[in-house]
């Protein structure tokens, strides 16, 4: 554990958690992409699965658990209490077109061809590319909330915090995980340029992210 | 330099 792998998990949960008590304490959704909730409720899933087979420490096992409640609690929120504000018609995103691809990459580049092992090599790709149904609504829409664009901002930080963790690694214990690395630089390019608009437009400005 | 992946990462 190092403070860029430390911070990178609390910028994460702080993400997480900023979203959930945005839509639970406004009551609504709206401009929330349910897609790329759903997506990262599969990307914990199917990479949490070594939960039921080792134990790493009980950082890892209780911040793997909280992630996958709140992953779910926030899908539930989106599509069962709080549907009605949710706005499928700007969340139009085709998800297939990221999960099939995404399905058949972890079967040709993985670690090893086992069925755990696919899958969690599966949720790292599939996890660099899950916000996109988010970025493309609000470039559908043309503007975000400032409090959604807080969340995109500390998600997108934790994987570029996580990108500092890899090269501390692999000066500090000369060990390197090409999935994870190469799948999370892709992951972090796409957020830049929504970094860009949230440094020269939200926190100059006030309230909305408007699109030119 | 080892090839590997962490497995304690989240």
């Amino acid at each position: 554990m190092n403070i860029f792998r430390l911070s990178g998990d609390v910028c994460h949960l702080v993400a997480i958690i900023i979203l959930f008590l945005k839509i639970w304490r406004s009551k609504s959704c709206a401009g929330i992409s349910g897609k790329s909730q759903l997506l990262f409720a599969l990307v914990f899933t199917t990479r949490y699965l070594d939960l039921f087979t080792a134990f790493i420490s009980i950082y890892n096992t209780v911040m793997k658990v909280v992630f996958l409640v709140l992953a779910y609690a926030t899908v539930s929120l989106i599509y069962f209490r709080f549907r009605k504000s949710y706005d499928s018609e700007s969340d139009s995103f085709r998800v297939e077109f990221l999960l099939v691809p995404v399905a058949g990459l972890s079967f040709l580049e993985n670690y090893s061809f086992t069925p755990l092992e696919i899958l969690w090599t599966f949720s790292i790709y599939l996890e660099s590319v899950a916000i996109l149904p988010q970025l493309f609504m609000i470039t559908k829409t043309g503007e975000a909330e400032s409090i959604t664009t807080h969340y995109l901002f500390f998600l997108g930080l934790y994987r570029t915090l996580y990108l500092a963790n890899w090269v501390w690694r692999y000066h500090e214990e000369g060990f390197f995980d090409q999935i994870a690395v190469v799948s999370g630089v892709v992951q972090t390019i796409f957020y830049c340029d929504f970094f860009y608009l949230y440094f020269t437009r939200v926190l100059r400005g006030s309230g909305k992210m408007t699109l030119p | 330099t080892k090839l590997g992946y962490y497995k304690d990462e989240l």
